[in-house]
């Protein structure tokens, strides 16, 4: 099992390495890698040992290389289905966000309960009822599944959803989920970001 | 130098001790909590043992002691002033977030260069002209800025803030930013929270 903080470190040393053939640049060392990411070398070297072997000691790693084995590892060479469930402040942010399409993820449609937000566009995306979920579900087989819905209404979404079968969720609500093993769950939790601050502002040297 | 990861952590432990709290529990294992957080119980006194001695060994610590110091050690003892720069989407959103306001982080204002939206409010949050931020933050003295503005005017605006002597910056624009070592920057990247999903969804077992 690869751990959370791993996976997140895949994705920062992407985001670099496309800067970096942005710039034109065609290799880069494990203690680049490393500085960008405020890892170490031997951090580097370990998170992508676990994929495969990777760059020559002492020559480095071909940017086009490694920042196209990064994309398969992570499931950025494939295009993913998402769904919005509670087209309300957050959902709406999100639904219109063009950050996702640029990265392979595409906002099918979003849904609410609400009669007055059912039947509108978000910038082109739909604006369905919760009701006909199941429907679309199997119509049109969304892989992931973004939560902003209020936080007792989470857990039976969830439910509803992983019945329905939805493997990825994408949770906003301030709620600890539960859900089968099959199922992954990652919350965003808006209120700890801010408590690392808090946490800077309080223990600064 | 204490990592990000363990920040988490605590912020998580946090939650678990509150919501046993709730419960009327008063004492709980390192097992529990790790079992909680997904970490093992020596990570947790690991954690812990950064910031003091806490619990005796085999009688597992006190619910609301510890609680009351890792509230303490998080800064939530104590009240904190937030900006919001970008009256978009994203920033509307936030500015409207009740959960903010019960971990002690209250939005003093939001800010904007667009006249369409300056002298709005937002749930009683005025939306002031980003040309006075400077005489704002010199007579509120807020902490915390939550940039969401265009990638583009993120680095700019970083700077403005942090010459105008803001410590601490919650980011949610997709770019890397650069500040000088006394002052604190988190990123919310939404778009890898969804490649942690593609991660799970392309090596499931
Ligand atoms: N606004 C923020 O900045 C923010 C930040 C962090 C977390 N959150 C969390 O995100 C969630 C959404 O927040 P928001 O501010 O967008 O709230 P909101 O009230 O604006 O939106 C919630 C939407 O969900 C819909 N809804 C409610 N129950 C539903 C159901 N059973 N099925 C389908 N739709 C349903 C509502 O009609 C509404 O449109 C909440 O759990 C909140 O705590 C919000
Ligand atoms: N919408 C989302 O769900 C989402 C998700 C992830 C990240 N983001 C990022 O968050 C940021 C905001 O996104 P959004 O969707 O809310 O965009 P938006 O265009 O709706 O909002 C941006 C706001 O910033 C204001 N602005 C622009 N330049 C400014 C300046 N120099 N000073 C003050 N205000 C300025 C604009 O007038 C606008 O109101 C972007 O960087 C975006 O990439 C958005």
């Amino acid at each position: 099992h690869i751990a959370d903080s791993t996976v997140r470190r895949l994705s920062a040393y992407l985001r670099f390495l496309e800067d970096f053939e942005h710039r034109g640049l065609t290799t880069i060392s494990s203690d680049e890698l490393a500085k960008q990411g405020g890892t170490t070398s031997a951090q580097v070297r370990k998170d992508l040992s676990f994929f495969g072997s990777f760059g020559k000691r002492g020559l480095g790693y071909s940017v086009p290389e490694l920042s196209g084995r990064l994309r398969e590892i992570l499931g950025l060479s494939q295009h993913w289905r998402v769904i919005i469930i509670g087209a309300g402040k957050i959902g709406a942010a999100l639904a219109q966000y063009r950050g996702f399409r640029q990265r392979g993820f595409s906002i099918v449609a979003a849904y609410d309960n609400n009669p007055e937000k059912i039947g509108r566009t978000l910038e082109g995306i739909p604006v369905r009822d919760i009701a006909q979920i199941e429907h679309d579900i199997q119509r049109e087989a969304p892989e992931i599944a973004v939560l902003t819905v209020p936080a007792e209404a989470a857990q039976p979404m969830l439910d509803r959803l992983v019945r329905a079968g939805i493997h990825a969720i994408l949770n906003f609500a301030p709620t600890q989920l539960q859900a089968p093993p099959e199922v992954t769950v990652k919350t965003v939790n808006m209120a700890m970001e801010l408590e690392g601050l808090s946490f800077a502002l309080t223990n600064r040297e």
